[in-house]
């Protein structure tokens, strides 16, 4: 491995280009496992359309975003069986570097066709937040106005304003938890989906889309100097009419 | 001396120890993450050209090296005045940032675009 700066110079620098932090922690932990599939494939594509082969940013990319994260499910449990519904929760960790990121868009992207041995499933995605019932019929288009590189079989759903409103700023460790519903096209028969593996298939992913709070930062530090200066003016100003 | 500091008087010694290709100047410059040993966690792109600037920044600082004043007087000073005085370093002045593709340790994939990560342009300072 090239040797990298010592972490003693990282962790005195926080400044250092983040690259440099994510290169220290990867070179001391081995990733859990290659990414593949969809969630693969997916980022790559959007990979494409936003950066040419060398790595330069494209003028004309669409994503709005200086970072996209793809967050697979932390844990994937199958509920009971409820009447011709195949049930699973789907819980996504989400961390964050609120201080240096600004949370600007949040979607679910999902799968609304599964096709299995002997059933052709249609799915959809609810959020588990309260007051964010969001229950969507599978629609080839996402919520969002800009053409997701989704196949047929996935859909990307927006779920920003639950997940800025309802979770982002919550304390503490934050889960957004999915319900994944699937019911057999034309039939109301009760699913036997053991064995099918569901839980190891990749059946949704969550896309976080930030942008650098820096100018945010600035924005914000240059309204509160404004303001500052707006206050001493107006007491100036009164002391002056004394 | 005025041949030292006005670029178009050279100074008869100026010409024979510093040739042009010798100057501060950009020099391209291509890896791939598998010889920074970080092809593990980088999905894209393969290659990387950082670059880099190399070359002597003599009194005679061409112009477009966007040199401060600053850099003249030290490398007289250095010449002139006090050995000890490094003459002035060649070193990026202006970036690009791009873009990269990578796998975080809880095997999330993630897009960013990194700031000041190729060199578009020296300078001596």
């Amino acid at each position: 491995k090239a040797g990298l700066p010592s972490t003693a110079l990282l962790a005195d620098n926080p400044t250092l280009p983040s690259i440099l932090d994510l290169a220290k922690e990867a070179s001391g932990k081995e990733v859990k496992q290659w990414p593949q599939g969809y969630p693969l494939r997916y980022m790559l594509k959007l990979y494409q359309r936003s950066a040419d082969p060398l790595g330069h940013p494209r003028e004309n990319r669409t994503i709005g975003a200086k970072m996209v994260r793809l967050i697979k499910p932390s844990a994937n449990t199958v509920r009971p069986p409820r009447g011709s519904w195949h049930v699973q929760t789907l819980d996504f960790p989400l961390a964050s570097d609120q201080v240096a990121y600004e949370l600007i868009r949040a979607t679910v992207v999902y799968r609304h066709q599964l096709h299995l041995v002997n059933y052709n499933l249609s799915c959809h995605v609810e959020i588990w937040v309260p007051k964010c019932g969001t229950k969507h019929s599978p629609s080839s288009k996402s919520g969002s106005s800009k053409p997701s590189p989704t196949s047929k079989a996935w859909t990307e759903m927006d779920i920003t304003h639950c997940v800025q409103q309802k979770l982002w700023n919550r304390k503490g460790r934050r889960v957004l938890r999915l319900r994944f519903m699937c019911q057999q096209q034309n039939s109301n028969e009760t699913l036997k989906l053991q064995g099918h593996g569901l839980t190891s298939l990749d059946v949704a992913f969550l896309l976080l889309y930030f942008n650098d709070t820096d100018d945010g930062v600035q924005a914000k530090l240059l309204a509160r100097g404004q303001e500052e200066l707006i206050d001493r003016e107006s007491s100036f100003l009164v002391r002056s009419v004394r | 001396q005025a041949c030292g500091i006005a670029s178009d008087v050279s100074c008869p010694s100026q010409e024979h120890n510093v040739s042009i290709n010798n100057q501060c100047s950009l020099h391209p410059y291509e890896i791939s993450f598998h010889q920074l040993g970080w092809d593990h966690w980088i999905i894209a792109p393969r290659l990387y050209t950082p670059n880099y600037c190399k070359g002597i920044c003599t009194r005679i600082l061409h112009y477009g090296l966007n040199s401060p004043n600053h850099a003249i007087i030290q490398s007289l000073v250095s010449e002139l005045v006090n050995h000890s005085v490094p003459q002035p370093s060649c070193v990026p002045y202006n970036f690009l940032p791009m873009s990269i593709l990578l796998i975080e340790s809880d095997g999330s994939i993630l897009y960013k675009e990194y700031e000041g990560m190729i060199a578009q342009s020296c300078t001596c300072r």
